[in-house]
C-alpha cells in the first residue's frame, strides 16, 4: 500500500518506519531538514516541505496514496491547516492526530473521523491497568519477568486452567491458586496447579510470566 | 490507591485526571504554574515543584504512594534525573515514560521496567491497522458508522456467524458475505447473512458498525 505521512516527530517517524518495514511504500514529509535526514534510511522516501503550503502539498502523489496521515501533534495550527489542504485536494482517506479536545473537535468537524490521540490513549490504558484492583501483589523475578497475585477475573471463573488458555494465549503459567479462608487475612495455597484445576470466584491466582504478556492478559481481562 | 504523577503534559494530565475520576488519590506535579492551574480542578491535589530538585521531591509522601509515574517526555534529562531521585528515595513502584531508544535504555538500566512509550505504541498500533490487508474497502455511512468489506480473518474461518459472536462482542452486524468467483474480479454476494451462515476462507465479509467497534474487531483479529 502507499502512504504519505506528514510530520516526522516521534509518532510520525515510528509510523513511517514501521509501515516501511512491513513492506509498504511510504513518503515521509517534514518541514525540518534535520528530521528528514534523521529518518531517511528507514522510510521509503523522505521529503522536506511545509505541509501548510498548498503548492508543496499538491506536488505530492496524493491520488495514488491509499491513506495520508497527519502526524503533526503540538503544532495544532499546522495540523489543522494541513488537514484542510488535504481535504481540498481530495485525499482518499485522511487519518489525523489530535492533542487537545478542541483539536479533535475541529478535525471531526472537517470530516476526519480516524483520529489518533497517542498521549491520551496510552494514559487511559495505563490508568486502567493501574486501576485493575485484581493485582494484589507483584514481585520482579528478573527485569523482564514477574510473579503476580491476581484476583481471578470474572471471565475465568468456573473454567479449568486448560480452558482458560493462559499458556496458549499469553505464554504465562499459573503456579497455584490461593483460596480465601474464613476469618483469616491470608488464604490457603492449593498446591501446584494442573490443567484440571478449576478457577473459582474469589481465588487469587499466582501467575508467572514476562511483563508484556502479563500486561496483555490484564488488559484483556477487563 | 495513591499515585504521584510527575509532569502534567498531555500524557501526565490525562493519566492524572483519569485516575482521579476512577476514585484514586492523585498528586499531580509540574514545574510550570500554568499547567498546575490548568488541571487543578480535575486532579485530587496539584503541586508546582521541580522534580529534579531532591529537597522538593523528598517533601512528597513517597512512602504512601502505591506507584509514582514519571510522565515527562521530551525533556529526557529531567525525566531521567527525576527517575534517579525516586530510585534514591526508595519509591515503591516507578513507572516511566520514554521517548527515544536511548531514553528507554537508560530507564531500564536504572531498574525501571514498566515504561510507557505513547507515541511509539500508538504509531505501531495504527501501522498494524493500516497493514491489515483484509480491509478491502470502507464506506462512511455517517461520521460514526462505517460499512467495511473485510477478507475473512483466519480465526473466524469455518465458524457460523453466531459462533463468531460479532454482535455480542463488538456490537457489529455482518450484512452479507461475498464469495470469490473463479476468473472474475468481483465476487458473488451470498444474500442476507443469518446466524447460521458459515464463514469460509477467502470470503469477503461486509460489516456494519460504529468506527470504534470495527477498530476493536480489527485489532483483535490480528
Ligand atoms: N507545516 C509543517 N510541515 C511539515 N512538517 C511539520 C509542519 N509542522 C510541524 N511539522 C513537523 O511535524 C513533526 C511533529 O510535530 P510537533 O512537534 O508539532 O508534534 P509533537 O506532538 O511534538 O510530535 P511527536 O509527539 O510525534 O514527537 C515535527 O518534526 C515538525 O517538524
Ligand atoms: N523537572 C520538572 N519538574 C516538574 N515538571 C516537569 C519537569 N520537567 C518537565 N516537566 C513538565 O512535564 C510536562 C511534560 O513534559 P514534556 O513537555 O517534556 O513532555 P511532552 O513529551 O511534551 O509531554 P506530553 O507528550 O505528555 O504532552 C510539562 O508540563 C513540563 O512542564
Amino acid at each position: 500500500m502507499k502512504y504519505i505521512v506528514f510530520g516526522l516527530g516521534n509518532f510520525g517517524s515510528s509510523l513511517s518506519t514501521t509501515l516501511t518495514a512491513m513492506g509498504h511504500e511510504v513518503i515521509g514529509v517534514d518541514k525540518k531538514m534535520d528530521k528528514v535526514e534523521l529518518h531517511k534510511d528507514d522510510i521509503t522516501h523522505t521529503i522536506c516541505l511545509d505541509s501548510t503550503d498548498i503548492q508543496a502539498v499538491s506536488s505530492l502523489p496524493l491520488e495514488d496514496a491509499d491513506a495520508v496521515i497527519v502526524a503533526i501533534g503540538e503544532d495544532e495550527g499546522a495540523s489543522i491547516m494541513t488537514t484542510a489542504l488535504l481535504k481540498q485536494l481530495h485525499a482518499k482517506r485522511i487519518i489525523g492526530r489530535a492533542v487537545s479536545e478542541l483539536h479533535t473537535t475541529v478535525m471531526q468537524a472537517m470530516g476526519v473521523h480516524e483520529i489518533s490521540r497517542p498521549e491520551q490513549t496510552s494514559a487511559i490504558r495505563l490508568a486502567k491497568r493501574l486501576n485493575f484492583k485484581g493485582v494484589v501483589d507483584s514481585f520482579e523475578l528478573s527485569d523482564k519477568h514477574n510473579i503476580i497475585e491476581l484476583k481471578c477475573p470474572e471471565k475465568y471463573v468456573g473454567k479449568t486452567l486448560l480452558e482458560s488458555e493462559f499458556r496458549k494465549k499469553y505464554n504465562i503459567t499459573v503456579l497455584t491458586t490461593i483460596k480465601p479462608v474464613e476469618g483469616k487475612e491470608d488464604g490457603k495455597i492449593s498446591g501446584v496447579a494442573t490443567a484440571e484445576t478449576v478457577l473459582e470466584e474469589g481465588d487469587t491466582l499466582v501467575i508467572f510470566g514476562a511483563l508484556d504478556d502479563l500486561k496483555d492478559m490484564l488488559d484483556d481481562s477487563e
